[in-house]
């Protein structure tokens, strides 16, 4: 497996660090309605550099931030999500066994990416999540209610799924 | 470029034809241009047809086939442009339990190499997972928390709270 | 006529209130109009807040919690203007267990007066209802029929091929 | 109960007449994928007289009509949709105990409403079903996948649901 675990902290309802490792084929998400797991998936489309708020469900980047219910305490400082992708089977000489890539986002409207503990660039980190064959272009993420706007009735939105391929 | 596309097209072609026939016996399924003799700026026509049904306007579909047809055209993509990772919220919401389980059988025969998360209500999805986690907000105060399950050694009433199982 | 759309404006945003807060005891819906000055081409605002939970932009909210914000609205309005008879499609595809027994709950106790249709695949649904239609294409070739239902007294495989089971 | 039955013959998938009755208050149907049950809520919005197609997700009136699977067999010459309606508690003077509202729908073209047994007038048909509380406006119908757009993101569209009622 390549994608090995996910941690969210302060990204939207997770207040507090969360991690989840992904060590099987197929990994279940449950839990009652509301209670969070839609946003583990916005989480994943946020951290392969979506950038638009809308695909996560947010009107502005501040929405993507822990925010408390009625004001009972305080919001959290930055939303982080962080992913590990395993790096065992690469072909360049000298690379890390693991990738470690995370993306923060300040109360202030700052947006940092940070790779293995260093600051990159979202274009490095781009090019790396491509090779490993992470990308939002390949139809790795279909959010809740999305598969039947798939069939989308306007044959030239279907081509668009297309392009992504050539 | 144009050569790209058209042959990145007849692969999902074949491959959508491929699909749709190993899920549904008897049935057929196929993907066109709208102007082959313009692709780039053609659409993307789906035409299907059911096991022991005529062919029909994607309209007139029922609200299940619709999803069904997506999941084929999903998993037709998922051939031509592999990802290393799938993440799929709530996608089999629309289907009854004979399909859910047709829908399970091929992805976890077809995509044995490959990392699926898959959100869901549905217990027969919870039962094929290698590894589940429940999300939930216990005492309701709107933090999400995150439980690893063992579904199999699982007592019912622990289940139950985890899914939002009355 | 303006005053007219008011007054009954006004009737359904008590009833919304008091729908959402039954619902949901520890929330509260509330109705507004998004051009108070000018009713008759105002928008409507719906504003919701979940037990525990903040106030929320519609867009952040889950898949479940839509679903059961328009179900408390649809109530609402059916005190307004009363029909005589309701079908329902499906509407609680996206409601966890709990969820569905609330909402049907809650349709057995305020409209009992009234009949509904209700088309499903859930079998907390089924279970409720007076009486039970399957609807198959038996023989698979592309038409339907009806089969009355005795759900209580129906063999296990019976009820499993009416309702696509597996 | 006001709705008594509903009858369908050579309407959509449903070639042999059918007729289901709703005696109890809460009548359930279900049934595999594609079986049929969502063309029952289509006729009932066909016959309560919703004059678009689409809203019957069809293209034209024809595809109202049953057609067979690869053409075996023949068409239907119409499309019949029939309710009666509990006419007991009435207030005028004279008038019958029961209506039996039909509408059909002719290979040609041609659509003809008849009240018990005459032909009639859409007009007068349509003022005897509001004065039973049967009608489009009253949010008598929620079709699939429309309880999302129930609450749809545009406050103007929300507005149309309250005049109706107004
Ligand atoms: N910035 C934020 N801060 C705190 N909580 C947030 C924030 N943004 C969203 N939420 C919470 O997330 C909830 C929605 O969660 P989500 O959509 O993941 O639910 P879900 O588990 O997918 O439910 P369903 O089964 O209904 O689809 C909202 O009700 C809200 O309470
Ligand atoms: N004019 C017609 N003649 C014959 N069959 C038709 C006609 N129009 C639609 N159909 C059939 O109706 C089927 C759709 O039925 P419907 O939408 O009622 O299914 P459903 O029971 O609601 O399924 P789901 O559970 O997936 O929502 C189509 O697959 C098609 O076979
Ligand atoms: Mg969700
Ligand atoms: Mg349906």
């Amino acid at each position: 497996e390549v994608l090995k675990e996910i941690a969210l902290e302060g990204f939207k309802s997770f207040r507090d660090k969360t991690v989840f490792k992904f060590d099987g084929l197929l990994t279940g998400v449950v839990g009652p309605n509301g209670s969070g797991k839609s946003n583990v998936v916005d989480a994943i489309k946020w951290i392969l550099g979506d950038p638009s708020p809308r695909s996560i469900r947010a009107q502005t980047g501040l929405e993507a931030i822990y925010r408390p219910a009625n004001g009972n305490g305080d919001s959290a400082g930055f939303a982080s999500v962080a992913i590990k992708i395993d790096n065992t089977e690469t072909e360049i000489e000298g690379e890390p066994t693991e990738w470690e890539i995370e993306r923060r986002y300040y109360k202030s409207g700052e947006s940092v990416y940070t790779l293995n503990g260093k600051t990159a660039r979202l274009k490095d980190i781009r090019a790396i999540m491509a090779r490993k064959g992470f990308g939002l272009g390949s139809l790795s993420v279909v959010g809740q209610g999305e598969i039947d706007g798939f069939l989308s009735l306007v044959p030239g939105d279907r081509r668009l799924v297309f392009e992504d391929l050539a | 470029s144009e050569k790209a596309f058209v042959s990145t097209f007849n692969v999902a072609k074949e491959k959508f034809a491929a699909t749709f026939g190993a899920l549904f016996p008897g049935g057929s399924g196929e993907l066109g241009l709208t102007e082959p003799e313009n692709p780039l700026d053609s659409g993307i026509d789906v035409r299907v047809r059911f096991p022991g049904k005529g062919e029909l306007d994607l309209l007139q579909f029922s609200g299940g086939e619709r999803s069904l047809i997506a999941l084929a055209l999903l998993f037709a993509i998922l051939k031509v442009k592999p990802s290393s990772f799938t993440v799929l919220d709530e996608v089999e919401a629309a289907l009854d339990d004979v399909n859910t389980q047709k829908f399970l059988d091929y992805l976890g025969k077809e995509f044995s190499d490959r990392q699926f998360i898959l959100i869901t209500h549905n217990k027969i999805t919870m039962e094929r997972a290698d590894r589940l986690y429940g999300v939930t907000m216990r005492g309701g105060g709107g933090v999400s928390q995150v439980v690893s399950v063992d579904f199999k050694n699982l007592k019912q009433d622990e289940v139950d709270e985890l899914i939002g199982a009355a």
